[in-house]
C-alpha cells in the first residue's frame, strides 16, 4: 500500500516513518529504508538510501538533529521524495545516483521530534537520562568527537548546549558514527539545522582554517548562488567557528577530521519573524531553495572525486 | 504539555562590542530564565531571545537602560503554536 503525503505540511514520527515505506514501494529500484539502530528511547532510526549499484562512494545528509528545527525534517521529507522522482529524468541527478550512493536520515533525534509533538515544542536535545540531574537531554551537536568539551559547550546537564558526558555517548550519534565508519567510503557529510540562512564548513571547535577552506569555501557561495537564485533567500558562508561562534563537538568537524571533506552544514531559512516556528506554508519554498544548493555541493563531489 | 503562554521572542541589534557584553552578562542572568535562540555573538548578526511572559518587564527595562534596540518578533508564542497545532490537525484529518 501506498501513503500520499502534504509536502507543505508538518508530520509527526508515526507519519514520517510511514510514508518512507510508500516511498520504498513506490520506487524499489531506487530507494531502500534501512535501520541504523535505535534511539535512546528505543525507537528506530531509519535512513532513506538511494542507490543504483554496488560498491559506490556515497554522500551523507541528515536532517533535524534538533529536534524543534521542524523544517529541517520536512525538508527532509520533500528531499527524498524530490530525488526519488527526478532520478530518471534529472540528468544531472540520474548521473550522480548512477555513480553514487545517496544516504538521507530524515530524523536524526526521533526521541526529541517526538517530544516536541507531545510535550514541548521548544525541545532542542536528546533524551537521555543525566546521571545526578533533573535535566535530561544532550546536544547531540556538541557530542561528536570532534574538540569535544571545548569551547562553545556546555558542561551543565540543563543547558540546551550540554555536550553530555562523552563523546559519542549519545547513541543517536553513535549509530550515525558506526554507519559511517563501517562503510568507510563517504565523500561528502551534510547536516540540515534551521534557522539562521548559513551555508558552513569546518571548523567549529576551532577558528583556524581547514587545509581545504579554498575550495569549501567555494563550493560554499556557488551553492548558495544557486540557493539565492530561486527567491533571493541570502545566506552568509564561512566556517562555523568565524560565522557564528566557537562550538565544539559538532557533526561535521567530526567527519571532516574523519577524511570527509566535503563537510558542510546548513541552516536553513526564517522569513524573519518565526524562528524555530516557520509557517508550514513555508516548507516547500524552503525546501525547493535548498534543493539547489545540495544539489551544487553533490554535483561538485561527483565531479571531483579524492 | 509545555504552555508558552504570553511568552515574548524579541529581536535585539546590538550596535557595539559593549552592547554584546551586556546582552551576554543577560546570558547568565538565571532569575529570568531566558532561552536565546540565537546568541549575542557580533554586532553583525542579531539576537533572538524567548522571554517567559513573567520577565517580559525586567528584560524590557534592562533593554531600554542601555539602549539597547529591539523588537518582537513573536509577541505571544502560544497562538503561534496554536495556530501550527491547530493546522497540524486540519491536515491530518485531511490525509485520513
Amino acid at each position: 500500500s501506498t501513503r500520499s503525503i502534504n509536502f507543505a505540511a508538518y508530520h509527526t514520527l508515526d507519519t514520517i516513518y510511514s510514508w518512507m515505506d510508500s516511498l520504498v514501494a513506490q520506487h524499489p529500484g531506487l530507494v531502500t529504508k534501512e535501520e541504523v539502530g535505535r534511539s535512546y528511547e528505543g525507537r528506530p532510526m531509519y535512513v532513506l538510501k538511494f542507490s543504483t549499484g554496488s560498491d559506490r562512494p556515497a554522500i551523507w545528509i541528515d536532517t533535524g538533529i534538533h529536534a524543534r528545527e521542524w523544517v529541517s525534517q520536512a525538508t527532509g521529507v520533500w528531499t527524498a521524495n524530490k530525488i526519488a522522482t527526478d532520478y530518471g529524468s534529472d540528468a544531472s541527478l540520474t548521473s550522480l545516483l548512477n555513480s553514487m550512493d545517496l544516504y538521507l536520515l530524515i530524523v536524526a533525534n526521533p526521541d526529541g521530534y517526538v517530544y516536541t509533538h507531545t510535550r514541548d515544542r521548544m525541545w532542542r536535545k536528546t533524551r537521555s537520562v543525566n546521571p545526578g540531574s533533573a535535566c535530561r537531554g544532550v546536544d547531540p551537536n556538541r557530542n561528536w568527537d570532534a574538540g569535544f568539551g571545548g569551547p562553545g559547550a556546555s558542561t551543565n546537564p540543563c543547558s540546551d548546549s550540554y555536550h553530555g558526558p562523552a563523546a559519542h555517548s549519545e547513541v543517536e550519534v553513535k549509530n550515525v558514527v558506526d554507519l559511517i565508519t563501517s562503510h568507510g567510503n563517504f565523500k561528502s557529510f551534510i547536516s540540515v539545522h534551521a534557522y539562521s540562512q548559513l551555508l558552513m564548513y569546518p571548523y567549529g571547535y576551532s577558528c583556524s582554517h581547514v587545509p581545504d577552506q579554498p575550495e569549501l569555501d567555494s563550493v560554499g557561495r556557488a551553492a548558495a548562488q544557486k540557493l539565492a537564485s530561486l527567491y533571493g533567500t541570502s545566506y552568509r558562508v564561512g566556517n562555523i567557528c568565524n560565522i557564528i561562534y566557537p562550538a565544539s563537538g559538532g557533526s561535521i568537524d567530526w567527519s571532516y577530521d574523519a577524511g570527509i571533506k566535503y563537510s558542510f552544514a546548513l541552516e536553513l531559512r526564517d522569513t524573519g519573524r518565526y524562528g524555530f516556528l516557520l509557517p508550514a506554508s513555508q516548507i516547500v519554498p524552503t525546501a525547493s531553495e535548498t534543493w539547489l544548493a545540495l544539489k551544487h555541493i553533490m554535483e561538485h563531489v561527483r565531479d571531483h572525486p579524492y | 504539555q509545555r504552555l508558552f503562554v504570553g511568552d515574548q521572542v524579541i529581536r535585539i541589534n546590538a550596535e557595539s562590542e559593549e552592547q554584546i557584553q551586556l546582552l551576554q552578562a543577560l546570558e547568565t542572568q538565571e532569575e529570568w530564565e531566558l532561552e536565546f535562540w540565537r546568541r549575542p555573538v557580533s554586532t553583525g548578526l542579531p539576537v533572538d531571545v524567548r522571554v517567559p511572559r513573567g520577565s517580559l518587564e525586567p528584560v524590557r527595562s534592562y533593554l531600554l537602560a542601555h539602549d539597547l534596540p529591539f523588537s518582537v518578533l513573536i509577541s505571544n508564542l502560544q497562538e503561534l503554536l496554536n495556530e501550527e497545532k491547530a493546522e497540524m490537525e486540519r491536515n491530518q484529518k485531511l490525509e485520513l
